[in-house]
């Protein structure tokens, strides 16, 4: 039985270029995963994007020292394959009976395929959104699984006029993502425009009805001495009979110092 | 003393909206911004139990009694701030984001924040050609009482200004723009230190965007009339 609670995905992700590797997200994810950092797989840093893992691996110099940045070519020249990623990692987890679990990304930039297990997942476009995934059912039996992502990058990543200037051509407007990246009065031109997984992954177990989202708000009356806690949650039952359940709220103290509350 | 259980059926398959009845807390602890007075945070935790089966689901979050309003006075057009019925003189900076690559830990927020908290300042404006800034940035504005001011993705030089004018009408999927920022206020919206939202830089955003995002953002009815409130509370005040 799998601990109940969120685990983070942040440690042993591998990484190589789309056009550097020949085989599809279902054989890298079932008869061909990737056993190390031999080429084209490298370290990659999760959460983080494309250049941060290729910094990191000293393929492209900081781009923060110097001139480093006019080495790296830009992806108006390069094409957006040439920062289209494959990210992959294998985690253990070996649910129990009625237990649920969910892959969650809390930001992508810009779009993505999850294959888990040869299975598929298409994640929309968006740089400032959150995925979800219940993939209770495509889970290894053993409990050993291989993820892999395919990450695009913004679908209007613009070029950079030789004058530069605030936004570069303005061509990554059309995308609901970061305008910075085409550079501004203070940054040049990032290169890859941020793509990547730039927020935390993690995987949550749950039992049958999850709690999402809740809403917390205060009212004040009397000068703020009498005071109500206003909360809201979507619950989902993900089981197949009617939940009866207990819902439990309970506000303590944040204790100051090294006083821990047991 | 402050713990309450409500049962619920939830039926197979289905997504339920519930509201526990309110939490009464007679002179709670009250978050102030740097400098106004202490940062006081409550531990909020949700738990569901499923008959049968046990505890299926635990959510926590730091949250912050606190009242921010905020409006633009006729006479100096600036905006004028209050927290806890305090006006408050904002000593602000401009933060467009920590590092170029993404490569922001929790580590760095505590560090980049303080920083703006040792440097006297209480409030932090988050650029909107940046980033949607994330929950441990506002996790230590929470805890060293920096306010935020927090623009959606438009900017003035890439949407609807410039020869030629570009993006006039802002991103080409207004759905796309909505979904996201809906989901960004659903992951940041419970932050004490969460002070205002902004349409965008130097620049408003299209006008069925801006229309949604003030629909969406407006303070819910039931919180509108205070008195009201106040009256059915004392009617019923647990």
């Amino acid at each position: 039985m799998a601990d109940m609670g969120k685990v983070k995905l942040e440690s042993g992700w591998l990484a190589a270029r789309s056009t550097e590797v020949q085989l599809t997200g279902t054989q890298l994810t079932t008869t061909h995963p990737p056993t190390g950092p031999t080429l084209p797989w490298m370290h990659a840093v999760i959460p983080g994007t494309v250049l941060a893992t290729l910094v990191k691996n000293k393929v492209v110099p900081d781009p923060f020292y110097g001139l480093n940045n006019e080495t790296i070519i830009d992806i108006a020249d390069s094409g957006r394959e040439h920062y289209t990623f494959w990210f992959f990692k294998s985690f253990q987890c070996k649910l129990s009976g009625t237990q649920h679990l969910d892959l969650n990304f809390r930001a992508i930039n810009y779009s993505a395929e999850v294959f888990l297990n040869g299975h598929i997942n298409v994640l929309p476009k968006g740089m400032f959104r959150r995925h979800s995934l219940d993939v209770t059912d495509i889970l290894h039996p053993d409990g050993q699984n291989f993820l892999a992502v395919l990450v695009h990058p913004p679908d209007h990543p613009g070029s950079i006029p030789p004058e530069g200037g605030q936004g570069g051509d303005h061509e990554i407007g059309k995308d609901v993502a970061a305008q910075y990246v085409e550079g501004w009065d203070w940054v040049a031109p990032i290169r890859d425009r941020n793509t990547g997984i730039w927020d935390e992954v993690s995987i949550s177990v749950t039992g049958p009805v999850k709690i999402i989202d809740p809403h917390l708000v205060s009212s004040h009356f009397d000068n703020y001495k009498r005071a109500y806690l206003h909360a809201t949650t979507e619950l989902e039952n993900k089981g197949s009979w009617v939940a009866e359940c207990s819902l439990n709220i309970q506000v303590t103290k944040e204790v100051e110092g090294s006083i821990c509350l047991v | 003393e402050h713990l309450q259980t409500q049962h619920v059926s939830v039926p197979p398959g289905a997504h339920v909206q519930y509201t526990f009845p309110e939490l009464f807390f007679y002179k709670p602890n009250l978050w102030w911004p740097n400098g106004m007075g202490q940062q006081s945070l409550y531990n909020v935790m949700i738990t569901v139990d499923v008959k049968g089966y046990g505890e299926s689901d635990l959510w926590s979050h730091l949250f912050g009694f606190r009242k921010i309003e905020s409006h633009v006075d006729k006479a100096t057009r600036g905006r004028l701030f209050k927290v806890n019925g305090q006006p408050m003189f904002i000593r602000g900076g401009n933060w467009i984001l920590s590092d170029g690559l993404l490569r922001l830990s929790g580590n760095r927020y505590k560090t980049d924040i303080k920083f703006h908290a040792d440097m006297n300042f209480n409030m932090i404006r988050c650029w909107g050609g940046g980033l949607a800034e994330r929950p441990e940035f506002y996790h230590y504005c929470d805890i060293y009482g920096l306010l935020v001011w927090q623009e959606f993705w438009i900017t003035g030089d890439v949407d609807g200004r410039g020869v030629p004018l570009s993006n006039p009408n802002g991103p080409l999927d207004h759905d796309l723009f909505m979904l996201c920022a809906r989901d960004t206020v659903k992951l940041l919206r419970n932050h004490p230190s969460l002070a205002l939202w902004v349409g965008g830089n130097e620049q408003v955003p299209p006008d069925d965007i801006n229309k949604a995002l003030k629909n969406d953002l407006k303070l819910h009815p039931y919180f509108e009339n205070a008195i009201g409130i106040t009256k059915l509370l004392e009617d019923s005040p647990h």
